[in-house]
């Protein structure tokens, strides 16, 4: 089972994340006191690294109009930064006692802290990803719910001209994503709810044309045209929600897959 | 430890500089 839900957070994550616990497991198993190395120059460089992080983090916050990521970024900002102090507080102290046992607390805290941080802020950015992705998939939603209004061949090529970009927007980016999580069983969902999607469209626009020639000579079978557009519509549909669903989804559950 | 230590946190420096590429990427 994977614990990060992207390859990108995976990349950056994971191997700190591996660090960190074995440094952890050394510490414990060093209880006999052996002295610390002189750590100021890359707690420096830590500190550098996070400085710069904060200040983009903030200017990014001015800027984006997503709330959510506004409201989710500061204390995750807040995490790394006062992690870092713990850093810097613990190479002091080990500067003028490599034996401290308080220093050594610090500076796993500090690194834990980093971690959580820095896992809190890629979440946070993935998740603001995924609203835009699910925006997109809702104006293909928006579009399909006026399919019911194309009455004539003008219209339709009109509804046509106006769906393919978003449909194919949509396509790319659920696509995008899918490639992108590490959950085996999302991205087959993804592929197969996609896949759905690419051979329902030109049945669904021959659907509308049926509809519409039907209708136009003169009546008989218009009801059932409707119908058939319709199924095809919701079936269409079904297909995005299925995709909204999954792209909000990070842990995996066994029973879903069941 | 010595080695273990500053690995670690050369790797938290790099990729604290990722995490920011990220967002960067990301904004734009």
């Amino acid at each position: 089972m994977p614990v990060f839900h992207t390859k990108t957070i995976e990349s950056i994550l994971e191997p700190v994340a591996q660090q960190v616990s074995r440094l952890v497991i050394l510490h414990e198993e060093a209880e006999d006191g052996n002295a610390m190395p002189d750590l100021a120059r890359p707690v420096q460089a830590v500190k550098l690294a996070v400085d710069n992080l904060v200040r983009v983090g903030y200017e990014t916050i001015n800027s984006s109009e997503d709330a959510i990521l506004k409201q989710d970024m500061p204390p995750a900002l807040n995490r790394v930064e006062e992690a870092s102090i713990l850093l810097i507080q613990a190479s002091d102290m080990l500067r003028s006692d490599p034996f401290s046992a308080p220093a050594r607390k610090k500076l796993i805290e500090g690194s834990r802290g980093i971690l959580q941080g820095t896992s809190a802020l890629l979440l946070a950015f993935d998740e603001s990803e995924v609203r835009k992705i699910i925006r997109i998939c809702k104006n293909v939603l928006e579009y399909l719910a006026i399919t019911e209004v194309v009455e004539t061949m003008e219209d339709l090529v009109t509804f046509v001209k106006n769906l393919s970009p978003v449909l194919t927007k949509m396509t790319k980016e659920v696509d995008g994503r899918q490639k992108e999580l590490t959950h085996q069983v999302h991205r087959e969902w993804l592929e197969r709810s996609l896949e759905q999607v690419k051979q329902l469209t030109p049945i669904l626009i021959s659907g509308i044309k049926i509809y519409i020639t039907t209708k136009s000579q003169g009546g008989q079978g218009v009801a059932e045209a409707q119908t058939n557009r319709d199924y095809v519509i919701g079936k269409v549909c079904n297909e995005i929600h299925e995709m909204i669903r999954v792209l909000q989804l990070t842990t995996y559950d066994e029973e879903e897959w069941d | 430890l010595r080695v273990g230590w500053e690995q670690l946190l050369t790797s938290v420096a790099r990729n604290i500089n990722e995490v920011e590429n990220q967002i960067l990427t990301r904004d734009s």
